[in-house]
């Protein structure tokens, strides 16, 4: 996932 | 990860366990949903698909890992334990799984970044999750009389949807290219739904009185 992304939020 | 997101996650994590002590302490589950929890534990498996082929983090697998146990075995208390299932009140708790379900899938299918399964999946949840409240704040109304810790949990989960609205904000004018519409209105609905919650939750605690919602 790469900066910017919200799919590493919970 | 900035100071709203951690807090963020930490109240949610604290609703989870506030309620997890409830049904386990006291053996009962007077007031909750299951109907929610079930909404939960879907939102959460559909979700995290992505443990089987992202790797972000150990903090972020270990939150996902916790989420999804902690969400399933609510559910399977409710359902299962000998004792607290019959503190369950079925005929209170009404709401239909498919009248949420179904739109937010139809809904995932026709809004969403990418059409693939993963994504399709993972937009699903966010509007799941964002109205998978419904059924509880439905039973809170019913009922209108709230236990301390069941209001907590309500409180703890809003706090949570508040805190990752200041998360969107913080990351969008610190990281370049964050812009998602999709999370932010689903978020902002699902926080908008604690609103009249949140209303008479802090007149009784202003005014030092047990909680209580107008019929």
């Amino acid at each position: 996932t790469q900066k910017g992304s919200s799919h590493d939020e919970l | 990860m900035n100071i709203f997101r951690l807090a963020g996650d930490m109240t949610h994590l604290a609703s989870v366990l506030v309620l997890l002590l409830k049904i386990h302490t006291i053996k009962s589950c007077a007031g909750i949903s299951l109907k929610t929890q079930e909404l939960y534990a879907l939102v959460f498996a559909t979700r995290y698909l992505d443990l089987f082929t992202d790797y972000i983090s150990l903090y972020n697998t270990l939150m996902k890992l916790i989420f999804l146990v902690s969400s399933f075995s609510i559910v399977w208390y409710i359902r299962h334990h000998k004792i607290v299932r019959r503190s369950y009140d079925k005929d209170q708790d009404t709401f239909r799984h498919y009248f949420l379900v179904l739109p937010c899938f139809l809904l995932a299918l026709v809004i969403n970044e990418k059409f693939t399964v993963k994504e399709i999946m993972w937009t699903f949840s966010l509007y799941l999750e964002a109205v998978a409240i419904l059924p509880q704040l439905v039973l809170l109304q019913r009922t209108r009389n709230i236990d301390n810790l069941t209001g907590q949990y309500v409180f703890l989960l809003g706090a949570y949807r508040s805190l990752y609205i200041l998360n969107w904000i913080y990351r969008y004018f610190t990281e370049p290219h964050y812009v998602h519409w999709i999370t932010w209105i689903s978020g902002l609905v699902q926080t908008l739904l604690y609103a009249d919650f949140f209303y008479y939750y802090f007149q009784s605690w202003k005014n030092n009185v047990k909680l209580e919602l107008p019929a």
